[in-house]
């Protein structure tokens, strides 16, 4: 199909800055309704990404700190590329969202399996 | 399309029994890798569903009981329903799951919006 990433993106993303408690992450995602938050630098660059399965292993190993359970090597996507490259980068990584990024490591989107599986709803 | 939830939907569900902890539930989900477990009463009836973003959510609030977490009113999904169908009742609910249960509310499923979105990454 010729959908692309930046047609089915969210556009208004919720972040977390680097450096932020377990606790924090928790609140966001609890008051924003989501549960992806990509961590952001000093300098407003991706530099790792926090999911609500991340604070519920912080809960099982009682981890308090983001850095003790964000992923810092995130898997991307670009604007133009097609949907089904999303759809399959998510499904080859067991991952449910993909920031989406420009030239600048700046997160511009985000590209959730909720917003694949919404196309499946309206489409077939 | 003729796909049903059958054809896509997971066999083996991870649940929790009901009157758990919330420590109980995040370690499940991390050991097993899921963000998602249908809490099954003593008959082995479905009695709710507990998600990564409730044990976010008892982070923030400092809940330690699934009792205070676990949504009781789960909405669900039939065996031979249309993959539509199922992708339009998550959509609607701004879930990611729908358990699958036979006449007698016993869990025989689970599908998840990661389901229903890989089949996109392989279809189009
Ligand atoms: C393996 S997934 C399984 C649970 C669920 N599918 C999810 O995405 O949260 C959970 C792990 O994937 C990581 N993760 C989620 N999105 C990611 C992304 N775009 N790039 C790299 N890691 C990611 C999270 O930080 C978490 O440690
Ligand atoms: C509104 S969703 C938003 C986050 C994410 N989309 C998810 O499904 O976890 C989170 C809430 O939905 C509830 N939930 C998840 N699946 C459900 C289902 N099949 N039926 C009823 N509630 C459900 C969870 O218990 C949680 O309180």
């Amino acid at each position: 199909s010729r959908t692309s990433v930046g047609d089915v993106m969210i556009r208004d993303v919720v972040t977390i800055r680097h450096g932020s408690s377990v606790e924090e992450a928790a609140r966001i995602m609890m008051t924003e309704g989501v549960t992806h938050l990509p961590v952001i630098s000093e300098e407003g660059r991706l530099a790792g990404i926090v999911t609500a399965w991340d604070v519920s292993k912080a809960v099982a190993l009682k981890y308090s700190q983001l850095e003790e359970i964000m992923t810092r090597d995130v898997v991307t996507i670009g604007l133009g590329d097609p949907i089904e490259r999303a759809a399959k980068k998510m499904n080859e990584n067991n991952i449910s969202a993909l920031p989406v990024i420009d030239g600048e490591q700046k997160v511009i989107g985000m590209i959730t399996s909720d917003g694949v599986s919404r196309l499946v709803s309206v489409c077939r």
